[in-house]
């Protein structure tokens, strides 16, 4: 069955896209098929797996608002198992777009699961979200099985995850009760950094085993990455951003399939 | 005259809250009067300097909702010459709440302007902004009478730029006719790493002069301040941050004052 991951956290720059992208990136290491849907305006997974932006092309945009079946706005990367569901700009005015409409919040749900989707063919969908609590980001946890936040072990990052929390708890009453929280991932880790770690425990002591074992650490490599439209397990495969990338892949399946 | 700044990057974790926290307190070492208005739901800047996030107190959300006068929704802070004008997480919906209002746009700047506003004790406004361009940034670009950019020294930073600068132009097109660019300052620039250093060069080649001399070093002191509920140039006037704000602050007021 194909299980759907949103990538989640309201707080900016915290590394959602980095994972959805190194991590779907991992997982089809392990021969897993993964759809990348990038929900973002800014449209930086579209880039990051080397797609061209083009307004000509069928977007998430087509997809959420003129029921585009998902499947031809669906494109094929040069990584093999990963396909992405671009974004562009268009996407920004969304909120304003889609405010008439009674189903705005399930709009994404609908489109994956309607008979045109065709995505019994994949392992996991995995959805890069913006940095806000709005109706996109909205669409996603309506439309998942289960959240996967990324935690950047700062100070305003800790801040803003009881606001998370509290819009899950909000959408599972409202709209999705099976919705839970697929786990914590800790990003852009420096060891030598005390806030770092007293972070890094703060959040193991609140969330205990949600947080996984895997911590990303920071590294010059998986930032570099994207300027050349590859994951960093493509750009630098001894890298350590590679290493921690593949083990949280690793560490994925196995909560996955112990469920 | 009192100018107003928005200091706005629809790209999440570029420096916003902490530039223009930071751009603040230099301000204020060097005698000027500021008022901080938090626009972004998260109240990052509420809470780095040391406001509490209360559902009792009035907000921004009252300011722009129900015509509160901006007077009463302002606080002191500890420190002296930055007052702030708070935010929370009832932010979040104002796109929604707003849809209806034919001036939504233009609700910050009446507040800024109306005689019950009592802006002119003030010598700057700097407004931060969420990372989106949806309506809030909408609204102090409307308001300002220029936007300073924070842009992190990344290859998705500077991927939105472009988008940014769009966005400004269509605002001073249709509402703000005076809107222009204050200026483009580098953040958590860490000389050692040749992506930074080749995004500062693209900056500098196609922005030129609009870009600071100065530039913001990746700096711990930086991330540690707001835990303590302070600018960095209170936690840790010795810091490499510290130095680079303060430097910002002159190099802002003598383009300002050169105008
Ligand atoms: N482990 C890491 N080490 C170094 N740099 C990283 C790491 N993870 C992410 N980055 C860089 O940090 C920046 C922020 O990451 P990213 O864009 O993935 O965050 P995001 O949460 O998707 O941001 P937004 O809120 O804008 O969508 C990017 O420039 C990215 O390349
Ligand atoms: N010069 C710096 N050195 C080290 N860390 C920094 C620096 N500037 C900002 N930071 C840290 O980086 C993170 C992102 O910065 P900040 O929250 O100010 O960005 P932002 O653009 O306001 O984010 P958002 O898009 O969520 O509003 C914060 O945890 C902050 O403390
Ligand atoms: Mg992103
Ligand atoms: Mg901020």
């Amino acid at each position: 069955m194909t299980k759907t991951i949103a990538v989640a956290n309201q707080k900016g720059g915290v590394g959602k896209t980095t994972t959805a992208i190194n991590l779907s990136a991992g997982l089809a290491e392990l021969g897993r098929t993964v759809l990348l849907i990038d929900l973002d305006p800014q449209g930086n997974a579209t880039t990051g797996l080397g797609l061209e932006k083009s307004d000509d092309d069928l977007t998430i945009y087509d997809v959420l608002l003129s029921e585009v079946p998902l499947r031809e706005a669906t494109k094929l990367t040069s990584f093999e198992g990963i396909e992405v569901v671009p974004a562009t700009t268009d996407l920004s005015s969304a909120d304003i777009d889609l405010i008439a409409n009674e189903k705005r919040s399930f709009l994404l749900r609908d489109a994956l699961r309607g008979p045109a989707a065709a995505t019994s063919q994949y392992d996991y969908i995995i959805i890069d979200c913006p940095p806000s609590l709005n109706l996109l980001t909205v669409n996603a946890m309506v439309a998942a099985h289960s959240i996967l936040v990324p935690l950047q072990s700062e100070f305003f990052a800790l801040e803003g995850l009881s606001q998370l929390m509290k819009t899950i708890r909000e959408v599972r009453e409202s709209a999705n009760p099976d919705l839970r929280i697929e786990g914590i991932v800790m990003t852009m880790h420096d060891v030598r950094n005390n806030l770092a770690q007293q972070v890094e425990a703060d959040a193991r002591n609140v969330l205990g085993e949600l947080v996984y074992k895997t911590i990303v650490p920071r590294n010059v490599r998986v930032s570099e990455a994207p300027s050349f439209a590859m994951p960093v397990l493509e750009y630098d495969p001894k890298s350590k951003g590679t290493r921690a990338y593949r083990q949280l892949a690793k560490e994925f399946l196995e909560k996955q399939e112990k469920v």
